[in-house]
């Protein structure tokens, strides 16, 4: 089964 | 001082429509070169990254970066006060703001009209995001890309794109059923309705549909919409704004535990 990611995991805060 | 004003207010209309639905509020940021917004949605699922470049505009001063927090169902209500063919100045007295002005004059300047906006502090986040190149780049009509959308979300809240050399494949199943649409490669890359494909490797990635529909209302504003894909990273779903900008999507991807 596959869950949502949320972009904070893939890009970092500026 | 900030001052921008549009021939035509329908592109500032649909501008609008193709992010209202995804944000309640966001930072619209002025400086010299224009206006950029980026913003997440409320759950930090999908990003949108809009640009007015200054130049598109029929006048633009901006004396002084400055930045105006939007709520963005009133400017919606506000932009609908105006015709499609009446010519809008956005302006702003003050470096920082706490209100604007859109000001709306028919086409034979006989009726204009002006609402005044109260502004609001928004403390978001901003995320870094570095250039990428993607395994897979796909142009493909925008009204495709919607119809797609909008048909197989009926079927399922998952949605795969599979893209490979032959084309690119929506696929999604549910109580219902299953449904697949593929697109092939078109063989003239110069029409509207031209489906190409730039491709280093084939990709497979699961979305949720939901996002993916309120993207698609962004179609008005571009007949081709792009989408580019690597494996476990965001899409990107880009529209061009004409000759002034663009509005991006980026959506994070669904990944097996």
């Amino acid at each position: 089964r596959s869950s949502q990611r949320t972009l904070t995991s893939f890009f970092s805060l500026n | 001082m900030f001052e921008a004003s549009l021939a035509q207010s329908a592109i500032l209309k649909k501008v609008l429509d193709a992010i209202k639905d995804l944000l309640n509020e966001a930072n619209f940021e002025c400086t010299d070169d224009g206006i950029k917004v980026q913003a997440m949605d409320n759950s930090h699922v999908s990003l949108v990254s809009l640009e007015l470049r200054s130049d598109g505009f029929e006048k633009y001063r901006c004396d002084r970066n400055l930045s105006m927090g939007v709520n963005l169902a009133s400017m919606a209500k506000i932009m609908r006060c105006s015709s499609n063919s009446d010519k809008v100045t956005i302006k702003a007295q003050d470096d920082n703001p706490d209100k604007v002005s859109f000001i709306f004059e028919s086409s034979n300047q006989e009726r204009i009209s002006d609402y005044e906006m109260k502004l609001m502090d928004i403390d978001a986040d901003q995320l870094g995001i570095p250039d990428t190149e993607y395994s897979c780049v796909v142009k493909m009509p925008s009204a495709e890309f919607a119809r797609i959308c909008k048909d197989l979300n009926q079927f399922g809240e998952s949605l795969v794109i599979s893209c490979s050399k032959e084309g690119i494949k929506f696929s999604t199943s549910g109580d219902l059923g299953s449904a697949n649409v593929k697109l092939a490669q078109t063989t003239d890359a110069d029409k509207d309705d031209a489906v190409t494909i730039e491709m280093r490797s084939p990709v497979t990635l699961t979305f949720a549909c939901r996002y993916l529909n309120h993207f698609t209302k962004a179609t008005p504003l571009s007949s081709q919409v792009q989408l580019s894909m690597s494996d476990e990273i965001p899409l990107l779903v880009e529209y061009r704004i004409g000759d002034m900008g663009c509005i991006k999507y980026y959506l994070a991807p669904k990944i097996d535990d």
